[in-house]
């Protein structure tokens, strides 16, 4: 089983 | 004054078709440069970055930087209005509320304008590092998108799988598992049939099909898709749009329980 990762969680927020 | 021209609508037509099924809403930022969006689907999962560049244009004009909210599904519905042939211009005021949509026919018979009302958007804009990655896979843009449509009949998501011998996509399910393997191609006679690997150390990372079926839709943007992977990073998924810019979509990868 695979959980999904949010891209929010690899890109910094500018 | 914002004024942008492109004589073949076709593109501008194909750009929409490649984002409304994965964004409800976006910003649109204008400078001298050019159209600039990123935006996040709803679930935050992936990201569009879409950069159209001025010199693209057969015509364009930015007095001053503008951030254009607009809704997607809108500006869809206005550019099937638009005919196959026709010329598009974009045209704002510097402080606008509206933004609207000229078709002209080639023969300037006949002339469409649709106004559309801007909306207010609270938007999160991300800081994507420039990365080099472990592999680069250049393919047929129509070759990819069969194998996303493919496998997405047998699971989920698919694993993206790169050598040095090629890259093989695989999906799983209840109902068995499907594999399919591509080799670099020996010659490279023909370009836009090519696949080219470029790998610095072997991937293997695993995606959401949803996601991938929404990126397939901008194929007809470009006869050639490039993806950029590495370990535990999101994919990027890019087609460039003829001489005029790209959109690169970013996937977050799923990872093990």
């Amino acid at each position: 089983n695979h959980a999904q990762k949010k891209i929010s969680s690899f890109f910094s927020n500018i | 004054m914002f004024e942008a021209r492109l004589v073949q609508s076709a593109i501008l037509k194909k750009v929409l078709d490649a984002i409304k099924d994965l964004l409800t809403e976006a910003t649109f930022e204008c400078s001298d440069s050019g159209i600039q969006v990123q935006a996040m689907d709803n679930a935050h999962v992936s990201l569009v970055s879409l950069n159209l560049r001025s010199d693209g244009f057969d015509k364009y004009r930015c007095d001053r930087n503008l951030s254009m909210g607009m809704s997607i599904a809108c500006m869809s519905k206005i550019l099937r209005c638009a005919g196959s042939e026709d010329t598009v211009t974009l045209r704002a005021l510097d402080n606008p509320e509206n933004i609207v949509f000229i078709f002209e026919s080639p023969n300037k018979e006949k002339l469409a304008e649709y106004e559309m009302k801007l909306i207010n958007m609270d938007q999160e804009h991300l800081g994507i590092p420039e990365t080099s990655y472990s592999c680069i896979v250049k393919m047929p843009s129509q070759e990819f998108s069969r194998i996303c449509r493919d496998l997405s009949q047998f699971g989920e998501s698919i694993t993206f799988a790169c050598s040095k011998e090629g890259i093989k996509f695989s999906a799983s399910g209840d109902y068995g598992q499907a594999t399919i393997k591509l080799a670099q191609t020996a010659d490279a006679d023909n370009e836009e049939e090519a696949v080219s690997v470029n790998m610095q150390e072997p991937v293997k990372l695993t995606f959401s099909c949803r996601y991938l079926n929404c990126f397939i839709k901008a194929g007809p943007l470009c006869a050639q898709v490039q993806l950029s992977m590495s370990n535990d990073v999101p994919l990027v998924c890019e087609y460039k749009i003829g001489d005029i810019g790209h959109i690169r979509y970013y996937l977050a990868p799923k990872i093990d329980d």
